[in-house]
């Protein structure tokens, strides 16, 4: 069964492009088809790969209604990962999808069709650091959350407040079947006590939901992204690859109910 | 003459937050009287203060027009420093500031009478990243913009994207008057490559725009909010607040012309 999962977290700046591109790499290096939708006007996922907004593809349009998903679809030189593109007009689709009658389906209705017809086993969906529509409309269509918070005290602030957003999206009846599928500690520094801190406060209050694995920080993981590489093709043998690797190992085990 | 002033980059997690709290408190020890509005939702410049979102008080019930704006102003426990906090109803005014007739002014329409009649120097104001509909407001409203921007690749390559905003928001005639007043380089950190690469990529490209103090990586801006405290209350004699310090010299300098 094909999961879409939204990457998301409104705190800016705690690694979400990060995992979804290392997340996506890892699991295509193990064999799984995976998609990954750029949602964010950024357009950091789709840089990371090496691509720019390739011309003509846009996610806006078809957010809109003017094209189809599917056609957005393009393959990336790394087997089994394919993309959808980000494009700067995004931004503006948050103005023109508010004022549509049912604005907050409307991502869940157009990726439909690739959730129930296209031959992939993950989607992944990274999310812009906001509490606006693209996010919101990322948690209506989603089967489920990974949430990457990166171990500071704002971050951490932060965490009541997604779980908050998981609970209306799910009370409003808008998607009854969504649910937090885990919580990955990033950039954790072993030398500061803040990182250690928050990292107890976060396995404290969510125990079951965050993974083992924490992600340290690497400036690896911040050189990659120059030269449209992921970490697997930058660095493989470093910590940072490594600790994808392994996280995507249960992540996979998690998904298996392991 | 009294100055507004965004505080914007929709990279997220690049500084914005602790640069707004930062500079004033270092402008209010200057003796300058600051006024500092919280335009996220996610809150962290009023949590940042010691305070929690007050009962009744509300940023987002300003915009939408059910209060005056001037009635949300509270002080804090430091002299000279004022702050509107924000509440995280601000996520919903995104959506019903666009429904309005002149959304793009709307912020600006707000703020009037607080530019006009109130005594401050400086109207700081904290946005959220995002290119979304609570930032263009803050743009048509301010007279500059102050770009902190991390020492890394993504928020590198999201600088162009935020001078072609500015330019866009010039020309649509919402506010012709607005420049970017500076770009502060943040989380610099001397033992890479990445941070030095970046440095030499901002100044190569807006060399009188870019500050020449640049603000180090250090651990205690990141334990400083956890307390509640700013960084001239927290570690007053450390590098973080030193750095703080040069740089609201030099931002009155510039201010002055010089
Ligand atoms: N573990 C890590 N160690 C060091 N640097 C990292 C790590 N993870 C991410 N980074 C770097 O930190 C910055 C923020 O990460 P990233 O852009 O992935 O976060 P984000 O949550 O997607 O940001 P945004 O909120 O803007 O979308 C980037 O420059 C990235 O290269
Ligand atoms: N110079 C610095 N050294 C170390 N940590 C820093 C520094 N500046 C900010 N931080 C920390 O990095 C994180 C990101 O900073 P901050 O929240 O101020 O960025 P932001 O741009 O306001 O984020 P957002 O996009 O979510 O609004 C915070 O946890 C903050 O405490
Ligand atoms: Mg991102
Ligand atoms: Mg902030």
């Amino acid at each position: 069964h094909m999961k879409l999962i939204a990457i998301a977290n409104q705190k800016g700046g705690v690694g979400k492009t990060t995992t979804a591109v290392s997340l996506s790499a890892c699991l295509a290096a193990l064999g799984w088809r995976v998609l990954l939708i750029d949602l964010d006007p950024q357009a950091n996922a789709t840089s990371a790969l090496g691509l720019e907004g390739a011309e003509g593809l846009s996610l806006y349009r078809a957010l809109v209604g003017e094209t189809d998903m599917a056609e957005q679809v393009l393959p990336t030189r790394i087997e089994n990962l394919f993309v959808i593109p980000a494009d700067l007009d995004l931004a503006g689709a948050e103005v023109e999808v508010a004022r549509l009658e049912n604005h907050l389906l409307r991502l869940r209705e157009v990726v439909r069709p690739i959730v129930e017809d296209a031959p992939f086993d993950f989607i992944l969906m990274d999310c812009p650091p906001s509490l606006g529509i693209l996010m919101t409309n990322a948690l209506a269509a989603a089967d489920e959350l990974l949430v990457p918070i990166q171990c500071e005290y704002f971050a951490l602030e932060g965490l009541s407040k997604i779980v908050n957003l998981v609970e209306q999206i799910k009370g409003s009846g808008a998607n009854p079947g969504l649910s937090i599928g885990g919580i990955l500690m990033t950039m954790y520094d072993a030398r500061t006590n803040l990182s250690q801190q928050v990292v107890g406060e976060v396995r404290r209050h969510f125990e079951a939901l965050t993974y083992q694995t924490e992600i340290p920080r690497s400036v690896r993981l911040g050189e990659a992204p120059s030269f449209g590489q992921t970490i697997l093709e930058y660095d493989p043998n470093g910590i940072a690859a490594k600790s994808y690797q392994k996280f995507a190992e249960e992540f996979i085990a998690r998904q298996r109910g392991e």
